[in-house]
């Protein structure tokens, strides 16, 4: 464990409590993307697979659960409970995930690390995790204003994967035999996609005006 | 040793 990625995943952990605290609090989920949260669940639900068979340490199992569980619930919340599921901009989350899905699978079917079923649905959870925000970013430049707590969830969704690729440069120098470059290359590819996101999201920091994505 | 190395993180 090294500090970006501690960083990384307290982001990440950030990122979920204020999506939350914003379903919780407003009781509302108004700009938030059920496609995006509903391919989160199947990433972790893909990756997390070794919850019962490798355990690693406390923290990694303690992890896998809070981001399982909040994901399902999440999930949960937006399909069924029937206050929030009112604010559901259903006519604007149109994004078509089921495609990201079968090309997901079929990447990782091509390329993995090894071709057994864990590492090809491990290989599936990294690509999906990579392009799992593109419901949301969609349904950001369509629903035009952005309220706070939609925006800081975004940031630091964004922000961990940064973490994360410092995380891997980092044990790239410092351990032998280290090779993530299905990691490194998702990664990369998901910051990337963050990258107009966080240009706006700067620009509204820095005017102290409302975070407005162009259509 | 290689393997472990991939799956450590979340």
């Amino acid at each position: 464990m090294n500090i970006f990625r501690f960083l990384g995943d307290m982001t990440h952990l950030i990122s979920i409590l204020i999506l939350l605290l914003k379903i919780y609090a407003t009781k509302s989920c108004s700009g938030i993307s059920l496609k995006t949260q509903e391919l989160y669940a199947l990433v972790f639900l893909a990756r997390y697979l070794d919850l019962f068979t490798d355990f690693i340490s406390v923290y990694n199992s303690v992890m896998k659960v809070v981001f399982i569980a909040s994901s399902l619930a999440i999930v949960w919340c937006m399909r069924r409970h029937r206050v929030v599921r009112r604010s559901y901009d259903k006519e604007l989350d149109t994004f078509r995930h089921y495609f990201l899905v079968a090309a997901c699978l079929a990447l990782a079917l091509l390329v993995q690390e090894k071709f057994t079923f864990l590492e090809v649905l491990w290989a599936f959870s990294i690509y999906l995790e990579a392009v799992a925000i593109l419901p949301q970013l969609v349904l950001l430049q369509r629903s035009g204003n952005v309220d706070n707590l939609t925006g800081q969830y975004v940031f630091f969704l964004g922000a961990y994967r940064a973490f994360y690729i410092l995380n891997w440069i980092y044990r790239y120098f410092t351990e032998t035999h280290f090779s993530r470059w299905i990691s490194c290359v998702s990664g990369l590819v998901q910051t990337a996609l963050y990258a107009d996101f966080f240009y706006y999201y700067f620009i509204s920091w820095k005017n102290n005006s409302k975070l407005q994505l162009p259509a | 040793a290689s393997n472990e190395g991939t799956k450590d993180e979340l």
